[in-house]
């Protein structure tokens, strides 16, 4: 990525980090669509020797060589029985049965969580710079799960099992499905795994935002990632006939249109189809469109393929409107065409000028990179919102990073629209979602792991959660793109990722195995429902009071009920020194009186690091409250130099 | 249509496997052979989970599913990527 590392202040703090020596120890395994190895995103310029604890292996097959991986991609295998028994044997023509990307996905989301710095990388000259993983020394090992068709669970679990015995330390899933329990879930199952062999794992939290109860990959073992915005912007403005100008978004690079202003027209007004207005595929009458810009309405196909079709109508451009679903979130895209997308404030503007003036006209004007974008981060519209549907005490999702318009190594078999008629060829594309927020966060965690050998996955989830940001520098909370107003911790968790602080988060709350197979008691997991799970005989204890709100988490999620139960509720926490020897004091916000919180002791003093403090954070209903009413609040820790965080989500059900 | 297979992930209980068998593979094997002489395992699985997925017929799997040792034989899922 050419501007995260300055965006999350790696660049300047690249002192605080380990070496390239000790960040060569780590190795992170990506379940996405496999890898395209001559990217220079994988060269492997001043790497040493592979970790000696590697086992894995560099599988050859279509178009894929084992020669091709290198000491940066060091494994690269592939994962096809469960998608071939599903859809049949693989049309080799059209994908490669190897490790090798045909789609970019994979490539993009490898080389953002460890790709090698390379100089002048842009996508076709939009966001140049030098971009780099987050981890940009440690090593890379692909597993490719996803195809044409989807990803399969089968093949799921099986990479899950290949990459646990090939000692990789950090695994990256920017994949989901529905919401199932645990025990059905596969990603959750083979994370289970992971996580008890020291594994960290991060997931995308999912795109199905900005709706409520929307988040994937939600076991408490699994570090759930939101998305939010950088600070760049590629603006495209929208000049009207009428004089005025509204701002999108574009990434086009291609013929620019005529200087004069064109004729414009609506979909709805230029098609044969009820839903004309979202510019389907064979909807447009070309002879309404030929020689005009075609103003689309986002939704339902994908964005560039709008762009695809009104120029196979004969348009020559396109104005691409979001609705309400998505606000005021530009997400730009390489359009095969001229084309800018502007936020639905703006589509609104434009399509009462489309319908009052007789003759409109337009044209769009683009202006490349903008940096600095103020505020920033937001909140992106697409991201998957909690509350949590699965487990409501457990607070998801954990957090969130950059996940919109992010450049990254792009595979060479597929152009950056991954449109077929696209013939382009890029080495870098600039895409969005929660796919590309995870692995910002598994490569950040990869260089805590350098830093922290000895740390465990939950310490290392901890430190990037208790010391990430909910605020702007002015006490704002962060926005949201849907809404344009404060979003809250349903949306960003604990909030955005500061891996500098990260570094150095003074106290961590930490989970072992034993604290997950409590949670599953607590939910009252039959023997053999833990079993699927954790692949052990284990029996709760009859005499043993389990409870969700005991499991060590670093956020709270508290639920009442709107209806009559208790007003009281009582959260157990532990907090471990992995700082100096210090004296913790505690501090409580909270945006409505209707819950009092206090706790207990409000002061921890640690004489020793993985010194272990308990406390209990009770929180009392003051009133009742109707039926989804959230109350939000924060927990702090502080001993004056670390700030150890947490954010605290009531509802009532 | 009562002969379609699809596939499933199976579930096994490691501490139930009978002593006649060496590996925990030779026991997946036998399990699926004594539902389907046809299926074929996909996989066999050592880290994630203890067991293995294979395509099976709905009633292969039901009947999988009450015999010993046998944890969850649940169908498979289609994820996508975000």
């Amino acid at each position: 990525t050419t501007r995260t590392p300055e965006f999350l202040r790696l660049d300047k703090n690249a002192a605080l980090f380990p070496a390239s020596s000790a960040a060569g120890a780590v190795v992170i395994g990506v379940l996405d669509t496999g890898v395209w190895p001559e990217s220079k995103s994988f060269a492997d310029t001043g790497l040493g020797p592979v970790p000696s604890t590697w086992k894995g292996e560099c599988e050859s097959g279509t178009n894929f060589s084992s020669k091709l991986c290198n000491g940066k991609l060091i494994g690269a295998r592939y994962f096809a029985n469960g998608y071939e028994a599903a859809l049949g044997p693989i049309d080799e023509s059209k994908e490669s049965k190897s490790p090798r990307d045909d789609d970019g996905h994979g490539t993009h989301t490898a080389s953002t969580v460890g790709g090698s710095a390379v100089e002048k990388a842009s996508m076709l000259g939009y966001a140049e710079g030098t971009a780099r993983g987050m981890a940009s020394f440690a090593r890379i090992a692909a597993y490719k799960v996803c195809w044409l068709g989807g990803c399969f669970s089968s093949d799921i679990l099986a990479a899950i099992d290949k990459a646990v015995e090939d000692n990789v330390n950090v695994l990256s899933m920017s994949l989901g499905g529905g919401m199932s329990d645990y025990n059905r879930d596969s990603v959750a199952i083979g994370a289970f795994a992971a996580m008890e062999k020291g594994i960290l794992i991060s997931c995308s939290a999912g795109n199905a935002g900005p709706s409520a109860f929307s988040l994937s990959n939600v076991a408490p073992w699994i570090t759930t990632v939101g998305a939010g915005t950088l600070d760049r912007d590629f603006p495209a403005y929208v000049s009207l006939g009428n004089g005025q100008n509204y701002s999108g978004v574009s990434l086009f690079r291609g013929a620019p249109l005529p200087g004069s202003l064109l004729p414009f027209v609506h979909a709805a007004n230029a098609s044969n189809s009820s839903s004309g207005n979202l510019c389907m595929m064979g909807t447009l009458i070309p002879e309404k469109v030929k020689g005009k810009i075609v103003l689309c309405d986002r939704g339902v196909n994908p964005r560039v393929q709008k762009g695809e079709n009104v120029k196979a109508a004969g348009g020559l451009g396109m104005v691409l409107a979001n609705t309400a679903a998505n606000g005021e979130e530009l997400v730009a895209d390489a359009h095969l065409l001229p084309a800018s997308t502007v936020g639905q404030k703006s589509g609104d503007a434009i399509k009462k000028y489309l319908f009052s003036d007789p003759n409109p006209t337009v044209t769009i004007f683009f202006e490349g990179t903008k940096l600095g974008i103020q505020p920033s981060p937001v909140v992106a519209a697409f991201s998957s919102r909690g509350p949590n549907s699965i487990t409501p005490g457990i607070l998801k999702p954990d957090l969130i990073a950059p996940g919109v318009n992010v450049l990254a190594g792009w595979s060479g078999g597929v152009g950056p629209t991954g449109l077929a008629d696209d013939t382009r060829r890029v080495e870098f594309n600039i895409i969005s979602g929660t796919s590309m927020s995870c692995p910002h966060v598994s490569g950040l965690a990869a260089l805590l792991k350098a830093a922290h050998p000895d740390w465990s996955p939950a310490a290392i989830r901890s430190a990037l959660m208790t010391t990430a940001y909910s605020t702007y520098p002015n006490g704002q909370n962060l926005q949201d793109l849907a809404t344009g107003k404060p979003s809250t911790p349903f949306d960003y968790g604990a909030g955005h990722v500061d891996p500098v602080a990260a570094l150095d988060p003074g106290l961590v709350y930490d989970l072992t195995v034993n604290d997950y197979l409590d949670f599953l008691c607590a939910l009252n997991y039959t023997p053999s429902e833990i079993s699927s799970v954790a692949r052990r005989s284990f029996t709760c204890d009859a005499k043993k009071k389990y409870s969700v709100t005991d499991l060590n988490y670093p956020s709270f999620a508290v639920s009442f009920d709107a209806v009559g139960g208790s007003n009281v509720i009582k959260h157990t926490r532990t907090l471990t020194n992995v700082g100096a020897p210090g004296t913790y004091k505690v501090s409580l916000s909270s945006d409505n009186p209707a819950v009092k919180i206090s706790v207990e002791p409000a002061t921890l003093s640690f004489t020793q690091t993985n010194e272990k403090k308990p406390f209990v954070v009770t929180f009392t209903a003051v009133s009742t409250m109707p039926s989804n009413t959230n109350v939000f609040g924060h927990l702090e820790w502080s001993d004056g130099k670390h700030v150890v965080g947490s954010p605290i989500g009531v509802s009532w059900t | 249509d009562e002969t379609k297979k699809t596939t499933y992930i199976v579930h096994m209980a490691k501490s139930e496997m009978p002593e006649e068998f060496e590996h925990p593979s030779h026991w997946y094997d036998s399990s699926l052979k004594s539902v389907s002489d046809s299926s074929e395992m996909l996989y066999a699985y050592n880290n994630a989970i203890h067991g293995f997925s294979a395509q099976l017929t709905a009633d292969e799997a039901k009947s999988l599913k009450n015999q010993p040792g046998i944890l969850a034989v649940l169908p498979e899922l289609k994820y996508e990527l975000h």
